[in-house]
């Protein structure tokens, strides 16, 4: 469901290039459950942005679905991602000036469902999330760190993703919510959901069944550190 | 060096109040190493802006340095944070359009430091938190998460503060980076410098002398689950 063939990100073109992510092969398949472990600045939120469509491959080709990344126009990419893709950003990327509840709606909104059944799932997935419904009016600066990443999970899920990135998804979370979440995101892969979580807990690894490490850029074989 | 009594912190007065810190009663001695644990919500962030000063309790009293900060105005509780404290924040806090260098120099043109002296003692302190130098020309949407967060460690060093408050310091490192972290607030506080540090993770009460807990805004004792 996603291919990475010697993909390669460059940021800062030209003097003082930086190559986040260099020759990346990478094949997951659907309903796998993936994590991607790695130091501080080893390239995992930019491998995820790239399976995210959020952004493109300086070189190499990226597959979801079988279509080509490299193929579509913006317009392209925004709806092979809105219509395949739940993200959940390691900085929550809430908009400041919405409730939790607002927040977790819009995707619902750009795939015109109807009102009344917006604002019911909403709230279930608010709860699905472990938020409890009293911060569900509440804006997220209003929020703590913890209870804004549950609003950043709810809301990946708005659309009933097939595929479904976590970029530290329990990184502010104590270790009881944090295992609430796990054992969310395990059911939705145990549902048919392909997840991609990248995580520095070991302790997630445990749930998945593959393991992508990277160190400076390079996906590891047996031969990292 | 920080003392709280009866310290009651109320978010929205009126119909839906939410009472983010109940009465809290809690004496910190200078050179102390304190770590603030919690399930998410249950007031952390709330204590450690308190004590910051970057917000007022709501009910009770809070010293600094033996000062009644319900006794002073704006610029007197200004002037009491950028003498004294140093602030690690849990969302960063950076100013999105100055490079890591320039978000570690602002504290020190507050303190009227001169130049030369501001540029060098910058990239110490950027090497001091772990991060390598080729990134101190990065602004912070060009950073990854742990980055951007030793950037936010480096800045509250700036001015050497008598106290600093860390709000989840290692949430977004991986434990390597993490541990070297850990390493340098040890150190600081072994030289002096009194320590109070929020965080998920018990391995950091490990470092520290006393642990507060909190559990729905409330300073439990021996009685809390
Ligand atoms: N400005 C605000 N208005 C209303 N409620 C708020 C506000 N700020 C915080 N809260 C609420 O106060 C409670 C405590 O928040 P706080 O940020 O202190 O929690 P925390 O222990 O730091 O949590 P986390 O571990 O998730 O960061 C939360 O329930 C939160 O929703
Ligand atoms: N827009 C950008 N311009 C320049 N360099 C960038 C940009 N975005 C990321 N980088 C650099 O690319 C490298 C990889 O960043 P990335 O965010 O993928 O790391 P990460 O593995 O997610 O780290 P963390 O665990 O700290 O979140 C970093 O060294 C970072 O400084
Ligand atoms: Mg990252
Ligand atoms: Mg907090």
């Amino acid at each position: 469901i996603v291919e990475l063939r010697d993909v390669t990100k460059i940021y800062r073109p030209g003097a003082n290039q930086i190559h986040a992510l260099n020759m990346a092969n990478i094949s997951i398949d659907q309903g796998d459950f993936v994590t991607i472990m790695g130091s501080s600045g080893s390239g995992k939120s930019t491998l995820l942005n790239l399976i995210g469509c959020l952004d493109r491959p300086t070189h190499g080709t990226l597959r979801i679905n079988g279509i080509d990344t490299s193929t579509l126009n913006d317009d392209g990419l925004t709806a092979i991602r809105r219509d395949n893709i739940g993200f959940i950003f390691q900085q929550f990327n809430l908009i400041p000036t919405l409730t939790a509840q607002e927040n977790v709606e819009i995707p619902m909104i750009f795939a015109r469902m109807p009102l009344a059944e917006r604002h019911e799932r909403s709230l279930e997935l608010l709860t699905l999330a472990d938020l409890e419904a009293e911060f569900a009016d509440h804006k997220p600066n209003e929020l703590s760190g913890g209870q804004q990443q549950r609003v950043a999970i709810a809301r990946a899920l708005a659309n009933d993703p097939p595929i479904l990135l976590a970029d530290e998804p329990t990184g502010n979370l104590d270790s009881r919510t944090g295992q609430n979440i796990m054992k969310l995101l395990s059911e939705l892969n145990t549902g048919g959901t392909t997840l991609i979580v990248v995580t520095h807990d070991k302790k997630i690894t445990e749930y998945s069944n593959t393991t992508i490490r990277l160190q400076d850029g390079e996906v590891c074989d047996e031969y990292c550190e």
